[in-house]
């Protein structure tokens, strides 16, 4: 909440388009004004309606450098926009920078994602140091597609303008946080000496040298890959990592997805009745990618690029000690480390036993 | 070409911090840049209110990670009082 509680006296605010960047067809400028609004108005009672004539609430404009109202902009990248907190006059009015690259997509700042970030100071909020929020600083390469407000911006302007008064309240996704016992995790990969944890959106990224993890999004390193992953794993020789969702998978070389991916995973020999991987992981003393499918597992030849004969087997009968679902797994100096559930099983791959129960998070610094 | 030594790149990391503080975190300098140095000054102070904020290491000394974050596009935080 910005400091003084700004807020507007009605609900019913006006907004106003007073020009265009060149970088984007005024439709689709206008589609994201509209869309970004709405981000606001479906969470709260406040309506929005567009004038062409006359001063609005909302006035809305393409500036650059200096124009006039003591905040500069400072040309390409740095800062993207600025908006004034409810009031008479400038109060409102959301200025975004065109020395940057608005697009509707992602290959540039997309208009959509920011304006509904400035909107939020328009009506009333200020910064949220919640990483997943959008009222959070930095500009986050969320997906605009698939884009829900977060819990942390419904909680915010609720307690400004109050509750939507449709039947259905929506609710946001959070953020998950660190140290938080209860987290599973839908994938885990090592890369190139790293460990990245994936949930939702996100993924903490560790490094050996770094004490703490960073949370990143998916999309700000990965822009193509799809949320919501729920397998991955490292394959060292061909400096590859490969996601899995659903019956997709996709192969990435460092930050570039590979051409011809997303494939199906059927085209690696599994039967239709494998709907999704829960976890995979490559074996460097073998070559082979182990697949985890609820109680199962298959083994992939990754030279022959099959899968191995005589498989599923049984998960429990191979790796004694691990009887739950797995829903992730990595490998570090000879050991499988297994995630299940809220537990995670050091596996010594030599002795073929559970040597240690550890916290999820233990990797994380917790 | 000419090696950009480690004393350009703190130099130029210096001037991101400055204007990055001024802009978001209300830095006033008076044009002098010792007072950046000691640990109590204005500067690490800032350095070490954004630091908090973004959930860093909180040193109040301009680490890379700290750098890293500066240099992230953001949402500017217009100047209302003045202007008003």
């Amino acid at each position: 909440i910005t400091p003084g509680r700004p807020v507007w006296d009605n609900t019913d605010l006006t907004y106003r388009i007073l020009n265009y960047t060149p970088d984007m067809a005024q439709a689709d400028v206008d589609r994201a004004i509209e869309k970004a609004f709405k981000v606001w108005s479906d969470v709260t009672p406040l309506k929005f309606t567009r004038i062409y004539d006359g001063p609005s609430d909302i006035e809305i404009a393409f500036e650059t450098g200096d124009h006039g109202d003591n905040s500069p902009f400072d040309g390409p990248d740095g800062l993207l926009a600025h908006a004034f907190q409810p009031g008479k006059g400038i109060g409102g009015d959301t200025h975004f920078d065109d020395d940057e690259k608005w697009s509707k997509g992602t290959n540039g700042y997309n208009l959509f994602l920011v304006a509904a970030h400035e909107f939020g100071h328009s009506l009333g909020l200020s910064h949220s140091d919640d990483p997943g929020a959008l009222m959070f600083p930095n500009y986050s390469n969320d997906d605009p597609n698939t884009f829900h407000l977060p819990q942390d911006d419904i909680n915010a302007i609720q307690d400004l303008y109050g509750p939507t008064t449709n039947a259905v309240k929506p609710t946001g996704p959070t953020t998950p946080t660190i140290c938080d016992s209860k987290i599973i995790f839908d994938a885990i990969i090592t890369l190139r000496g790293e460990i990245m944890f994936f949930t939702d959106r996100f993924f903490w990224r560790k490094h050996p040298q770094t004490p703490q993890a960073e949370l990143n999004f998916i999309k700000s390193f990965w822009s193509s890959l799809p949320t919501g992953i729920e397998a991955a794993y490292e394959n060292p020789e061909t400096d590859q990592i490969l996601f899995f969702k659903g019956s997709k998978y996709w192969a990435l070389s460092g930050y570039e997805v590979l051409y011809g991916y997303p494939k199906s995973i059927y085209q690696l020999g599994f039967p239709k009745t494998v709907k999704k991987i829960d976890a995979a992981v490559y074996i460097e003393e073998t070559q082979k990618t182990y697949f985890f499918v609820g109680d199962k597992y298959w083994s992939y030849d990754e030279e022959r690029k099959v899968l191995d004969k005589d498989f599923p087997r049984e998960i429990a009968e191979d790796f004694p000690g691990i009887t739950q679902k797995v829903h992730a797994v990595f490998q570090k100096n000879g050991f499988l480390y297994f995630f299940s559930g809220q537990r995670q099983y050091e596996f010594s791959i030599t002795s073929k036993k559970v040597m240690r129960l550890m916290k999820n998070n233990s990797w994380l610094g917790c | 070409f000419p090696a950009v030594t480690e004393a350009n790149i703190m130099e130029r990391n210096m001037q991101l911090a400055e204007t990055y503080l001024k802009r978001y975190y209300d830095l006033e300098t008076d044009g002098k840049h010792f007072m950046r140095r000691t640990s109590s000054s204005p500067f690490s102070e800032k350095i070490r209110q954004m630091q908090e904020f973004f959930g860093l290491k909180v040193t109040g000394k301009l680490d890379s990670e700290t750098v890293r974050v500066m240099q992230q596009p953001r949402c500017g935080v217009p100047d209302v009082a003045s202007y008003s």
